[in-house]
C-alpha cells in the first residue's frame, strides 16, 4: 500500500490543526 | 494503589479513558447526518458501497476525534499526533468494528456504526469474496475475544495502548509517548490481575489479540488498496489518503 505515497495526509492534518480540527 | 480512586480496582488511568470515551448514540447521529448529506458532486443514491467507505470516513473522523482529547495524545506537537495516528488508524478502525460487534452480540450479523445490522449470509451474497473473508475473520477476533470477556475497561485501555504503540524512536517527544505506554500496560495489567485473578493470564491474552488486529488492519489495508486501485473508492476519501501517505 506503501506504492505511490503522495506525502502528508492533508485531511488528517486539518483534522489535528489548532483551530482547524472538528473538536 | 494510591493511583486507584472512585472504583476499587480501577486504575485512574483507565477511568480517566472511560470519561473519554464518545456516546455510541452521538456519533451515530453525527455519521447519520453526515451520510445523509450528498456528496459533493454526487446528487444521485450513492451506491452501498460508496456509503461504506463515507461511513468509514466518518468513523475515522470520530476517532481522531476522541485521540484529540486524549490525555499525553493532546500534550504531543501535530507532527507527533500525525505519525501516531498514521501508524495505527487502521487498527483503531478495526478495533472499534470489533468492540461494536462484541455489544451486539450476535454471530450471524454484523452491527454497523449507524445501527444497520447486516446479515453475514447477506455479506456472502454481495460483498465480494475479499470483503467477505475479512468480515469472516474478524467474526473470529469478536469470538476470541467475546470468550476472554473484553470489558469496556479494557476495551478502552487497548484502544490506548494501540494509539500509542509506535516506536518511540520515531517520534520527537520520545519521553511523553514512553510514559503513556509504561502507563498503559501496567494499568491493563493492574486491572486484570485485580478483577480476573481466575484468569492470570488474560493481561497477555488481551496483547496477543492485538497481534490479530494489526494482521486484520493489514489485510483490510490491502483491500482497500485493491479496491483504489480498480478506480471503485469515491473520491476525496480520508482513507485513501491515509493509505498513501508517506510514512513519516
Amino acid at each position: 500500500p506503501c506504492q505511490g505515497a503522495t506525502g502528508r495526509p492533508a485531511i488528517l492534518y486539518a483534522l489535528l490543526s489548532p483551530g482547524l480540527g472538528s473538536g | 494503589p494510591e493511583s486507584f480512586s472512585g472504583r476499587p480496582g480501577v486504575p485512574e488511568l483507565i477511568l480517566q479513558l472511560l470519561q473519554l470515551e464518545p456516546e455510541e448514540e452521538q456519533v451515530r447521529a453525527r455519521i447519520l447526518g453526515c451520510l445523509q448529506e450528498p456528496a459533493k458532486g454526487r446528487p444521485d443514491q450513492p451506491a452501498p458501497f460508496s456509503l461504506l467507505c463515507r461511513m468509514a470516513d466518518q468513523t475515522f473522523i470520530s476517532i481522531v476525534d476522541w485521540a484529540r482529547r486524549c490525555m499525553i495524545f493532546k500534550e504531543l506537537e501535530v507532527a507527533d499526533q500525525m505519525t501516531l495516528l498514521q501508524n495505527c488508524w487502521s487498527e483503531l478502525l478495526v478495533f472499534d468494528h470489533v468492540y461494536r460487534q462484541i455489544q451486539h452480540g450476535k454471530e450471524a450479523s454484523i452491527l454497523l456504526v449507524t445501527g444497520q445490522e447486516v446479515e453475514l449470509s447477506t455479506v456472502a451474497e454481495q460483498a465480494g469474496s475479499l470483503l467477505h473473508g475479512l468480515v469472516l475473520r474478524t467474526q473470529e477476533l469478536v469470538l476470541q475475544l467475546h470468550a476472554l470477556q473484553l470489558d469496556r475497561q479494557e476495551f478502552v485501555c487497548l484502544k490506548f495502548l494501540i494509539l500509542f504503540s509506535l516506536d518511540v524512536k520515531f517520534l520527537n517527544n520520545h519521553g511523553l509517548v514512553k510514559d503513556a505506554q509504561e502507563k498503559a500496560n501496567a494499568a491493563l495489567l493492574d486491572y486484570t490481575l485485580c478483577h480476573y485473578p481466575h484468569c492470570g493470564d488474560k493481561f497477555q491474552q488481551l496483547l496477543l489479540c492485538l497481534v490479530e488486529v494489526r494482521a486484520l488492519s493489514m489485510q483490510a489495508k490491502e483491500y482497500l488498496y485493491h479496491k483504489h486501485l480498480g478506480n471503485e473508492m469515491p473520491r476525496n476519501n480520508l482513507l485513501i489518503e491515509m493509505l498513501q501517505a508517506k510514512p513519516t
